[in-house]
Order: structure tokens, then sequence, then C-alpha cells
């Protein structure tokens, strides 16, 4: 799965996500990508998210939303936020990450694998790469 | 006001001291221009919705990585793509799952999302909805690599292993 979120100079947010799903899929299984709510989520009030990884268990806590929803009716930091969603994804068993971005700017990434390729930039921000 | 962009990649095994180095370097250059792709639009004063699209174009086509081109095989042999698109200004959402003849799944999300009625559309009605409405095809050869190939044979080899996270989450 491939993802990406972005604030724009006018404070806007968007997120896309693209997969091709697990490797020997039956059944017409679909992950969270292509949810909304569960594996993208963008909302100007709160903040914009693309997850990667176990999808069901995206989906069972409705993650992307979840963390939009924490940001605006909690007054959270993105920080708090998202270790808390990165916890309750392990509880369930889920595993993987995401990547959220705020209209503030706040720009942060959380998994619980061993890594997850990732990179950042903005605009007093040179590019950073990192896989673990 | 400023801009940021970031961005993720799945591309299979993620165990430290196990990746191969060219593999190391064909993420890392994905990764790279995937940002290039998406903070040049940013940096002219572009739309975070055209920013993060172009991104994800950039990984759809880069082998490296689970999506588009390069995306892993489902049981029967095919390559079924699902993606989805948001825009945070208007909350205005697109998708599309088990597509299986887009070059660029992000971009048959965006249509759904600018030129229907529907947020979701899926299989073959979403691609009979992509050739309507003029999104580039690609044929299934496009989005094969020998590397996902030989995963799913690994993976049919053992069916118990039906739920793929061994393999791409260690």
């Amino acid at each position: 799965t491939v993802g990406a979120v972005a604030v724009d100079e006018a404070g806007h947010v968007a997120a896309a996500t693209s997969t091709g799903g697990l490797t020997a899929k039956r059944w017409g299984r679909i992950g969270d990508s292509p949810l909304i709510g569960a594996g993208t989520y963008a909302d100007d009030r709160a903040a914009a998210i693309s997850c990667t990884g176990s999808g069901e268990h995206f989906i069972r806590l409705g993650l992307a939303h979840e963390l939009c929803a924490r940001l605006r009716l909690c007054g959270d930091e993105l920080s708090i936020v998202e270790q808390d969603l990165i916890a309750e994804l392990g509880r369930i068993g889920g595993k993987g990450g995401f990547i959220a971005v705020t209209p503030e700017g706040d720009a942060r990434w959380a998994f619980n694998t061993p890594g997850m390729y990732r990179g950042r930039v903005s605009h007093d921000l040179e590019a950073q790469i990192a896989i673990f | 006001m400023g801009w940021t962009l970031m961005i993720h990649g799945g591309a299979g095994s993620m165990r430290r001291g196990q990746l191969a180095e060219a593999d190391d370097a064909a993420g890392r250059a994905g990764l790279s221009a995937a940002l290039e792709a998406g903070a040049a639009i940013l940096r002219d004063g572009g739309s975070a919705l055209d920013a993060v699209e172009a991104a994800v174009k950039v990984l759809e086509d880069d082998p490296a990585f689970n999506a588009g081109r390069g995306s892993v095989f489902t049981w029967d042999g095919r390559i079924e793509c699902d993606a989805a698109i948001m825009d945070g200004r208007d909350r205005n959402a697109g998708a599309v799952a088990g597509v299986t003849a887009t070059r660029h799944p992000v971009s048959l999300a965006r249509e759904v999302m600018a030129n229907s009625a529907h947020v979701l559309l899926s299989a073959a009605g979403a691609d009979a909805f992509s050739k309507e409405h003029g999104l580039e095809q690609a044929d299934q050869a496009w989005f094969a690599i020998p590397e996902r190939r030989r995963q799913l044979d690994e993976m049919k080899a053992r069916p118990e292993g039906a739920f793929d996270s061994g393999m791409k989450y260690g």
C-alpha cells in the first residue's frame, strides 16, 4: 500500500491511498484503503491521514476517521492521538501504521511494525526518507 | 503558512538486515521521486489534493511498491487495485476497489470524486467507468512483476498462510 497526505499553503489538507491489497487474496476481499474513514480521510477541521497495514483492523477501528474525530472533538495534540491509536491497533492484533498531517502543519507518522517506507518534506525541511 | 507532504510505501520485507541493498535503494529512490513530484506542486502554490495525487501516481508506477505496477497477485493470479482520495476542504471523496485496467487507480478515484454522484465504485463497473471517462488504461502485464508472482507461488505452497502478514510485516 502507498499513500500521501499533505497540507498546502492555504491550510487545506488532502489524503490519497492506493494498493494492490494482499498476496493471494480471495473472495473479493477489500481492505481499508478504499474505505473512506478506515484507511483514508481528510477534513480541514482536523487532519488528513493515510494508512498501511492489516486492513481488517483499520476497518474495525475506523482509524482514519477516528484520528480526525479525536483531534476535532477532544482537542488533543496529534502526537497524543497517534500514540493512542497505534496502541489501540496493537491491542486488537493489528499491524501497520499511518501518516497524518494537520491544517496547522503538524505532520507525524506512527507504526508498530519493524519499519515503514516513509518520507516527508516541507517548506522549511529538506526531504527525509526512512525505512526502519 | 507553509506546506508539508508525507508519504508511505509498502514494498515487502522490512526486516533490518534482511532487506537487500538493491531493494533498499529502489525503495528510497521511489520515495524520493514521489516526494519531489508532490513537493513541486506545493512549492508552486498548488493544492494539497494535486500534490497527494501526484505523489501516489509516482509510487503506483514504481514496481518496488505494492500499488499499480508492482501490485501483488490475487489467489486467481490477477491483479486488482484499490485506491481512495479525499479533499479536506469539503470532505469530497472518491474511491475504487478491485479495478484491473487503470494505470493510475488514484486518478480513477479522483475521477469518481470529481465527476460522479458516488463515492466508491468497484470491480467491472469501476473498470467500465474508467474507460468511459477516458482514464489511461493498462493491461495486466503492465502491473505484473516476477517477484510478486514468486510471492504468490510461495503463498499457495503453504495455503495455511492465507493472510500474508508474515510475509509483509515480518
